[in-house]
């Protein structure tokens, strides 16, 4: 039993409430990895290092996150535009950042896989809109409230990266705001019966391929304290 | 003049203790991404007066081993960390997020009285 309340007060250190028991461990993106790494050098070879900055990502902070995305794909005829190639309502818990700590950044990582596409020519076109209020859960048809980004992008290969660091600063203000992120990719430019056919092959892989996440950064005042005040 | 005190053997005087703790043996690799392990380095053993001028030590420890020497009832100086460096931390918590996070003054480098 003193192990036990031991481990608590060790994991309450850490800052979790009980053992973590992931059923499987998420990708770690390769700028976690290297900012890992570079802090575990410089602690070893004695190197002095500001704990409160994130040089990788030039922004203040002391902890990072990378949440998954818990939305879903959504399949309706009904949305907007014919040539849509996917469509998918992106989801970011943030209950996990407590309401004292500050948010120095929040970057929406869209990776749309290996660049498998074939060479079609049209370009895609991918829309990026705030779901405000969304009308109706079950046939879910949302009224993106804000389209906040709109990037054409010819056939998007790799990762794209958005910043979010003011909805994210919303969402974490309020919690009830945060309905998520509404992704539509779209196919511009005209096209004959034998792209449609590839293009629908096309969007299927990019279903299956897409994976979003979005990468926080806090800073804990009481940790951080500004360095002037710390050298007083 | 010092008085000399009775020799102490090199092993008890202050100096910092190695010890790793493997996260696997607590079960936590299950969780922690990196690192594998922690140092859980320690500072122990004595700060007799005739090695507070060489043992890493402050001057007040000087003086509080003088004291000890002239007033026993007075307690001997301490071996505690005079140099920490932090560790960071890669896990994974409940909702999938991975977290890294910096904590510092986490491992013991040096020890002084």
């Amino acid at each position: 039993q003193t192990l036990q309340f031991r481990e608590h007060v060790f994991l309450k250190f850490l800052g979790l409430d009980k053992v973590p028991s992931p059923q499987k461990f998420q990708p770690v993106p390769y700028i976690m990895k290297k900012i890992f790494q570079d802090q575990e050098t410089a602690a070893t070879t004695g190197v002095s290092q500001d704990l409160c900055y994130v040089k990788e990502l030039g922004v203040r902070g002391n902890v990072l996150r990378l949440l998954p995305d818990q939305g879903f794909f959504l399949y309706s005829e009904n949305f907007s535009q014919a040539s849509s190639c996917l469509q998918k309502l992106l989801y970011f818990n943030l209950s996990a950042i407590k309401d004292k700590k500050q948010l120095t950044m929040a970057q929406l990582g869209l990776d749309l896989g290996p660049n498998t596409y074939y060479n079609l020519g049209p370009e895609m076109e991918l829309a990026l809109s705030l779901v405000q209020e969304p009308h109706v859960w079950g046939r879910f048809i949302p009224k993106p409230g804000k389209m906040f980004v709109l990037q054409s992008v010819p056939w998007p290969q790799g990762v794209l990266y958005f910043n979010l660091l003011d909805v994210a600063k919303d969402w974490n203000d309020n919690h009830q705001k945060n309905l998520g992120l509404f992704l539509e990719m779209l196919v511009k430019g005209d096209r004959d019966a034998g792209v449609n056919f590839q293009l629908e092959d096309i969007c299927a892989s990019l279903r299956r391929s897409l994976h979003a996440s979005l990468l926080v950064v806090t800073l804990n005042p009481e940790q951080c304290q500004p360095s002037s005040r710390k050298r007083r | 003049a010092a008085i000399p005190a009775p020799y102490a053997s090199c092993k008890n005087l202050c100096h910092r203790h190695q010890l790793f703790i493997n996260f696997r043996d607590l079960g936590w690799h299950k969780w922690i991404i990196a690192p594998k392990g922690f140092m859980a380095n320690y500072c122990h053993g004595d700060c007799p007066f005739s090695m507070t001028t060489s043992l890493n030590s402050s001057n007040y420890a000087f003086m509080q081993a003088l004291m000890h020497v002239v007033d026993p009832a007075i307690p001997q100086a301490v071996c505690i960390p005079t140099k920490l460096s932090p560790i960071s931390m890669l896990y994974q918590d409940n909702d999938d997020n991975v977290i890294l996070r910096h904590y510092e003054d986490m491992v013991v480098d040096e020890c002084g009285c």
